[in-house]
């Protein structure tokens, strides 16, 4: 564990933490993707597989635990709790584009030719571009609620903080993981639009919105 | 070293 691997993950949780308080306080889930957040329960089950076969450490199983739970309960609240002002009509953006192409690609990069592998594979390519059905919609409409601005901000920070800890790691235990390593990149590249946008706008006390 | 069967990242 470096300080970026754990700012990361501080700041994933914390990405968490503000969408279920945005959701509990503005009693809506108006500008949140369900098809982003349902296809983060998949990456999460389908990467902590290994939850049952692998012991890291107690930090390692909670926040895999964590994960699983509160992704799970963020669709709880999406399609039950606040169903009504969930508007699917703006979520439009194909999942299936994104699950095929990464389920070839699960199959191409894995290291090695087990469920469980090619699932973590999956999981990892699944999570690069999970956002798009978020962005396309933040895209769609122009503009967002401040506080979902802070939710994108913190979950694109938790994979660009990875890349410092890749690149740590790589120096001083000789670690390489070239498949978390290439996704990541992409995954940090789709929100760079976004945070120029947040730190030009939103940080300057501006609405999030976009260029007409 | 590779990833291979040692995933400690979340």
């Amino acid at each position: 564990m470096n300080i970026f691997r754990f700012l990361g993950d501080l700041s994933h949780l914390a990405s968490i933490f503000i969408l279920i308080h945005k959701i509990q306080t503005t009693r809506s889930c108006r500008g949140i993707s369900f098809k982003t957040q349902a296809v983060y329960v998949a990456v999460f089950v389908t990467r902590y597989l290994d939850l049952f076969t692998t012991f890291v450490s107690v930090y390692n199983t909670s926040m895999k635990i964590f994960f699983i739970a509160s992704s799970c309960y963020i669709l709880y609240l999406m399609k039950v709790r606040f169903r009504p002002t969930n508007d699917p009509s703006i979520d439009t953006f194909r999942v299936e584009y994104l699950v095929g192409p990464c389920a070839v690609l699960a199959l191409i990069f894995n290291y090695g030719y087990s469920v469980t592998e090619v699932l973590w594979s999956l999981s990892i390519f699944l999570e690069s571009v999970a956002i798009l059905p978020q962005l396309f919609m933040l895209q769609r409409t122009g503009e967002a609620e401040t506080i979902t601005t802070h939710y994108l901000a913190a979950l694109g920070a938790y994979r660009a903080l990875y890349i410092p800890n890749w690149i740590y790691r790589y120096f001083s235990e000789g670690y390489v993981d070239p498949i978390s390593v290439t996704a990541g990149l992409v995954q940090t590249g789709l929100y760079l639009d976004f945070f120029y946008v947040y730190f030009t706008k939103v940080l300057q006390g501006q609405k999030f919105e976009l260029p007409a | 070293e590779t990833a291979e069967g040692k995933k400690d990242e979340l």
